[in-house]
């Protein structure tokens, strides 16, 4: 499903340059779960931006389902994106002034999902994150934890192939964080792709795999 | 030190309104150090908004240091807050489009603080949260734990006397969230107040005194 080879990413600022990646080689099979962990600042962001066709390596290969990121156009990363990546960013990103339900309906509307259909099943991912009593809130009338489920909401609302997930629980008690961490674990189990960034060890004790990411490199790779 | 009695907070979403916090008493010394835990959405954020003299209370008082918040002044309050109180928010809040050091130099520009003895105070508290080499950065070219961590140097900038903290760890990784909460227990070894909100059991454990938050209300308090 996903190959990557040789992946550097380098960031310019003027007349420095910052190495975020410096060659990574990995494969993910299709349906797999697996966590990313590291030190803050070893590159798992910028490599879950590549993974989910975001962004382009300024080095090497990153192939998904058989095309090459690279030889693609921005329309057709874009449409590629909607129909197969749900993304959790780890600044959220949500849409200010637009509640929430809104927010969770964004890529049905993207998708040319009906009015009808769209407030319905953007409503019932919600419920699933405990937000049933907060559809109307916008961002700003939310709590932490609360927005994070949101975005966790719209990732999911448009029944991804694969979701992309950038430390989804950094901002929930240990509770909720069981509770969304079942409910991603269904959805593999169902054959969605799962790779989730994470620093919470009980968090990444639950996938199959674990990659270390250290200075941009890929360190580990654990079963 | 804190003096809160039956402090509510209510928001008002045109007709519906939104209980936050119910009833809350409670006394903090100065030289605490108080982990708050909850569920999300418990009303923790609102609690250290009010602490912070950010927001007033809708029913009840709370008192810092003698003076009844209700009765200030918003200019005595920013007048207060920035020689006394250093806020590590949960979203952060950086300056976009402005380098790190130029984030936290802001509390001290406000004080007043000349120029040299500014750039010199801040880059040294860069550099105990390890940024040393991201000074020029911007929010959007460092990753979610250095901003974090950015925020975290802009907080202690001012040498405040009372630190509040919320979930000033969820983006860092072990080793780096164990160096934060060292520099943190040492400024509170050296008399300062600190109120850390969290829902990492290592975190809180550091603590003296723990307060639980449930549906707004305060639910345990031990020590
Ligand atoms: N401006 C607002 N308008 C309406 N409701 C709000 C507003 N801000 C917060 N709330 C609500 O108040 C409650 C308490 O929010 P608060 O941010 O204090 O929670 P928290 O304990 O910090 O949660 P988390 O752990 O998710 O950060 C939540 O249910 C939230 O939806
Ligand atoms: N736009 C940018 N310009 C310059 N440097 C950047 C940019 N974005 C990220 N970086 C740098 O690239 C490195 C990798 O960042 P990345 O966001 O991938 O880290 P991370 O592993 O996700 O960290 P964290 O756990 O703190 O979120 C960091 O050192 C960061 O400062
Ligand atoms: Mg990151
Ligand atoms: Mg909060």
């Amino acid at each position: 499903l996903i190959v990557a080879r040789d992946v550097e990413k380098i960031y310019k600022m003027g007349e420095t340059e910052v190495h975020a990646l410096n060659g990574v080689t990995v494969d993910i099979q299709d349906g797999e779960y697996v966590a990313i962990m590291g030190p803050s600042g070893s590159g798992k962001s910028t490599f879950m931006n590549l993974l989910g066709a975001l962004d382009a390596p300024t080095r090497g290969s990153m192939t998904i389902n058989g095309k090459d990121l690279a030889a693609q156009t921005p329309e057709q990363l874009a449409k590629f994106r909607g129909g197969t990546i749900g993304f959790v960013f780890q600044q959220y990103h949500l849409l200010p002034r637009t509640p929430a339900i809104e927010n969770v309906e964004l890529p049905l509307l993207y998708a040319g999902v009906p009015a009808d259909a769209r407030r319905e099943r953007a409503a019932a991912r919600l419920n699933q994150v405990g937000l049933g009593d907060r559809m109307d809130h916008l961002p700003s009338q939310l709590s932490g934890g609360q927005q994070q489920r949101v975005a966790i909401a719209r990732a999911l609302a448009n029944d991804p192939r694969i979701v992309l997930a950038d430390e989804p629980t950094g901002a929930l008690d240990s509770k909720t964080s069981e509770e969304i961490m079942d409910l991603f674990e269904n959805l593999n189990a169902e054959g969605m792709t799962l790779i989730v960034v994470t620093h919470e060890a009980d968090v990444a004790a639950r996938a199959k795999r674990r990659l270390t990411f250290r200075d941009g490199k890929l360190v580990e790779d654990d079963r």
